[in-house]
């Protein structure tokens, strides 16, 4: 003999179905909630890439103006070469040491193959790069080209997401007006009985 | 009013939620594949022991032209920025100060263009935050929606309830409640007995209990 009849079970699972559909409804109003952050997100997002675009712009012109003056600087005739290259044999060893010391004491790493590496690209590198700072450009036009294949992976995943929540907030779910009277129907055949619990919906599909 | 069933039609469960699951995954996965290792990192402009090394370490690593920045602790290396050729070529001194201000214009501009840039990686980080919010929000429903398979009336079916007089493994001062979650495995709740059967908060009690452990397990 159970000791709850099951007359009573039913009731309990009717009450406790009652809570959880409240629970089902409250997840929903929070995705159309987090929806409608997902948009204003969109528009301060869509503003902003029209001021990068702008700022992109003009970087892009200056950095194109400094090549060319660069370009002009490399193919004129190399002066002072010989005070250079002797200050440079200099700079070297203590640019490494610098360097070196940094990388042990910050980067906790062993600096064997950067300190080599390191060599191979100071003795390769000519004082004449280094008086017209080819560093400080060749940084710069990395960091664009870096950035320039951020942002492009970035639009691309964003728009990949943005597809998707359109497809997902112009299901039927969200597409029917709640203000369609014709669907909607407080009272449905029974009320104690959602339709889309209804056994004949297979067959209605 | 946002989900009166009704008004959906002919619908099941699985009808309803299981594209949101899909969806939502889809989105997610899109948005979070490897994004935190797309996020630019900004090299530093000094090279400070205070500050986040990572990316300086990482430009050492990759690129030794990072170690050029350290030029204004080495003597030697501010004197051949300040070498004068202007006596043996006064074009190419035009042509270096030329260049000196227009570097200086370039790195002034993506400094502005690395300003705008952060707040656009930060919104993108923020779509992701809202996408994994959603995912919480909305994940127990779309994984109670795959778990599926019947019609059934009830979201909620009570199988046995018990307490410590009827099945001794119940703690005393305890009901013992056993259900289903739609085709879920059951769950077990207890309910102190302060909280008698009658009361109406003994259903909510119940079904808060069972939702809470479900969606904790929904997140594991």
């Amino acid at each position: 003999e159970p000791a709850v009849p099951s007359r009573e079970l039913q009731e309990m699972s009717t009450e406790g179905s009652k809570y959880v559909n409240k629970e089902i409804k409250n997840a929903f109003k929070e995705v159309k909630h987090i929806k409608s952050l997902m948009d204003h997100t969109n528009d301060e997002r869509k503003s902003l890439l029209l001021s990068l675009e702008k700022a992109k712009k003009k970087k892009e012109d200056a950095l194109t103006d400094t090549k060319d003056t660069e370009m002009k600087l490399k193919a004129s005739e190399n002066v002072c070469n010989e005070t250079m290259t002797a200050l440079w044999e200099e700079c070297k060893p203590c640019l490494k040491q610098t360097c070196m010391k940094f990388y042990a004491r910050v980067c906790r790493s062993s600096s064997g193959l950067v300190g080599h590496q390191l060599e191979e690209f100071l003795n390769q590198s000519s004082p004449f790069y280094f008086w017209m700072n080819g560093d400080r450009i060749d940084s710069l036009l990395e960091n664009d080209r870096q950035q320039a294949h951020v942002l492009d992976t970035m639009e691309d995943r964003f728009s990949q997401v943005s597809r998707i929540m359109d497809e997902l907030f112009h299901s039927r779910f969200f597409t029917r007006d709640l203000l369609d009277p014709h669907h909607f129907s407080p009272f449905g055949p029974n009320p104690r009985r959602p339709l889309y619990f209804n056994p004949k919906s297979r067959l209605a599909r | 009013n946002i989900m009166p069933f009704p008004m959906y039609g002919p619908m099941n469960f699985q009808d309803m939620f299981q594209p949101f699951f899909d969806m939502i995954h889809r989105a997610q996965q899109a948005m979070d594949g490897q994004f935190d290792g797309l996020l630019f990192q900004f090299p530093m402009e000094e090279f400070t022991e205070g500050n986040d090394n990572r990316s300086v370490c990482k430009e050492i690593r990759h690129n030794s032209t990072g170690c050029l920045r350290m030029k204004d602790q080495c003597a030697k290396c501010q004197e051949i920025l300040s070498v004068d050729c202007s006596a043996s070529s006064p074009e190419q001194s035009q042509l270096r100060e030329e260049l000196s201000s227009s570097l200086q214009l370039a790195e002034q501009l993506s400094q502005q263009y690395d300003e705008l840039f952060r707040s656009y990686q930060q919104k993108m980080l923020n779509t992701s935050a809202l996408l994994k919010q959603l995912n919480e929000q909305f994940n127990w429903v779309s994984q109670l929606a795959n778990l599926t398979q019947r019609e059934d009336p009830f979201s909620l079916q009570v199988t046995t309830v018990a307490s410590h007089s009827s099945d001794s493994s119940v703690p005393s001062g305890f009901t013992k409640v056993v259900l289903r979650l739609f085709d879920s495995d059951p769950i077990s709740v207890t309910v102190p007995e302060e909280v008698s059967m009658n009361n109406p908060k003994f259903m909510e009690t119940v079904a808060e209990k069972a939702l809470q452990e479900y969606r904790q397990k929904s997140r594991v």
